[in-house]
């Protein structure tokens, strides 16, 4: 199973709709400083579920959504769908894809839909544990934290093999 | 449940022999299970808890920790805290391909891994990488051109006014605006 | 002393909002001063302390601080948290060059400050380093061969088994194993 | 003024006693990983006096003490010596040089020295601060670091302006 695909819009600075096709193997992100790179890695932490601001370099939750520049304003939501590839029947759908989205408003309110339905943040975070993705696990590396598994105690470093089992 | 951590535990501390001595040409380096803690009576060393390290969780107690030792080629064995930025960078990298190998997820997105480290070691852990992408899908963020080179596929960012764009590019075109 | 400190602040500051500038090809950035905080009321916002940063000390108290408004050209203003690690790199070395340049240390020892930087960002930091050294003597670690150009001098560092051996060097040489 | 001269012997991976000469202007240090350069950053801070083992990546005092290698064996003393340039006379000494040096030995004790005389920490301290140089200001920006600046809270920021005042 891969990711097929990666969509954001309104996400950080995102503003505009932009998708991502990926294929299997290596994909390599380039560009300069500030253009957009970790914003895409904190999207895709996003739409997996993550919860805490602060792993999102953000105070409120709606910091992830696109704050306006000075020739663009601001925008009132924020959305990021994920697409996962299911040709192998890991998750239990009969589609061949299966979809994952997240939308923020600016009024505090959260969406969360599988395949285009309404479901609640718990029947996302179930469906990727069965596609064996989670925000919090070592899906997505984060900058400047590579060694950060050398930093933790021997205790919370158990924690990444618990992913693993 | 706790057989299968033990099961998981060896099946990583064997590749991560395995990977170690290919990233550094050498050496060696293992995992271990340390006895659970007791509470409080051994919250003495926390002092020396590196910054960045997250505080002490009521889970850690009565669980057993892994650690890490590693013996660089040439060196003695030594406390992690003494390694250097790139030294540590690729430890890290060790464990991390040795969990990924154990249960491959689907994907795994790294953000500028290679920072710290140099021409030689970036093509090591390109090397490694690109054997376990055959199993699990990468995205890499990176200003290296070597790492670069390991891609099959190259987006590029760039930044119009306050506003990020996409665009597929090709290797020549990566590279010239890369380090 | 406390007069020293605000005339140090405002020639501090005034360089800030130049180098910033020159770093970034444009923006608006500054420093502020801010109140003295009082004890244990305003400790609430301690959780959002970022990783890494010491914790607060008695000597804290009582004091004014230093806070950093950053505008990048073209985004609007926004909080240090939500910068890219290579802004935020640029934006610690527009205020570590005008603390520099305010009151010049005989020398400096920078060990890879450019690591976050993308090419154009290590020429216009080199940029300023250069005129810089006119007045203060740097030391550079780094693993950058544009870094590397704007080096005087260049000293090697090798590994030979567990002892380290210095050599100077040539640029051609040193760019030759650089990243 | 300027550093003139540094000298390592048996501190970290500096075995062999190594002199290095600066001349003003930029100096590159370079290497592959784990080659020793850090280390010539620590060198600096810890003669100019630095305390802390954790900012020397370190847990006890002769960590710092070359321990040996595969083909090498255990070192009894670090040293090291560091050469600043008087001829402007900023410094209270008649000498065109003034050197400052420290020993660490393996059972504890430890050295400094002031132009070849044995001296107390304070005297270093002293000197240091009347030539503007500090194992704790902005003398040395370790690796990693570049942005501690701006995590730091306000009135910690405070206290890099008060090492330039
Ligand atoms: N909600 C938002 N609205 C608009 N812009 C935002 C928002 N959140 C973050 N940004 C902008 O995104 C930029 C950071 O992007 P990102 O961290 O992805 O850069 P990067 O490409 O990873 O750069 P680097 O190579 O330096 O790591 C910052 O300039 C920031 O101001
Ligand atoms: N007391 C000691 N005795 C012997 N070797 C030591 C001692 N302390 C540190 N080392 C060794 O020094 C090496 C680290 O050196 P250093 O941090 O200077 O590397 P570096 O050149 O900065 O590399 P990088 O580019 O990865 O940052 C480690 O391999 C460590 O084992
Ligand atoms: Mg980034
Ligand atoms: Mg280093």
């Amino acid at each position: 199973m891969h990711l097929k695909r990666l969509e954001l819009h309104g996400f950080k600075s995102f503003a505009a709709r932009t998708v991502l096709e990926f294929s299997p193997g290596v994909t390599a992100i380039v560009g300069p400083n500030g253009s957009g790179k970790s914003n895409i890695a904190d999207g895709i932490r996003w739409v997996l579920g993550e919860q805490s601001m602060r792993q999102l370099r953000g105070k409120k939750s709606d910091d992830v959504i696109f704050a306006g520049g000075q020739a663009r304003s601001t925008m009132q939501m924020a959305e990021v769908g994920l697409v996962l590839d299911n040709s192998a029947a890991w998750l239990p759908s009969e589609f061949a894809e299966v979809a994952v989205a997240r939308r923020s408003f600016r009024n505090g309110e959260s969406e969360y839909l599988i395949s285009g339905q309404r479901v609640r943040l718990r029947d996302v975070t179930l469906l990727l544990a069965q596609a064996r993705v989670g925000h919090d696990s070592y899906t997505v590396i984060g900058q400047g934290l590579i060694d950060q598994a050398l930093s933790l105690r021997a205790e919370e470093r158990r924690g990444l093999f618990e992913d693993a089992a | 449940m706790r057989r299968q951590f033990e099961e998981t535990f060896h099946a990583v501390n064997e590749r991560f022999q395995r990977h170690f001595t290919t990233l550094f040409s050498g050496g060696a380096a293992r995992l271990e299970l340390t006895a659970p803690r007791r509470a409080s009576g051994d919250d003495a060393d926390d002092e020396d808890q590196e910054p960045g390290a997250r505080p002490p969780t009521a889970k850690g107690m009565g669980v057993s920790g892994v650690e890490v030792f590693v013996q660089i080629p040439g060196k003695r064995a030594q406390d992690l805290a003494l390694l250097s930025g790139g030294e540590r960078a690729m430890v890290s990298a060790a464990l991390l391909f040795s969990l990924l190998e154990t249960n491959p997820p689907p994907f795994c997105l790294l953000d500028e891994v290679d920072a710290a480290l140099d021409e030689a070691n970036v093509t090591r852990f390109c090397e490694i990488l690109k054997q376990l992408a055959e199993k699990t899908q990468f995205m890499v963020i990176t200003h290296n051109r070597v790492t670069m080179t390991y891609a099959d596929a190259i987006y590029g960012v760039s930044m119009e006014g306050a506003v990020s764009r996409m665009l597929s590019m090709k290797l020549a075109e990566a590279v010239a605006i890369a380090r």
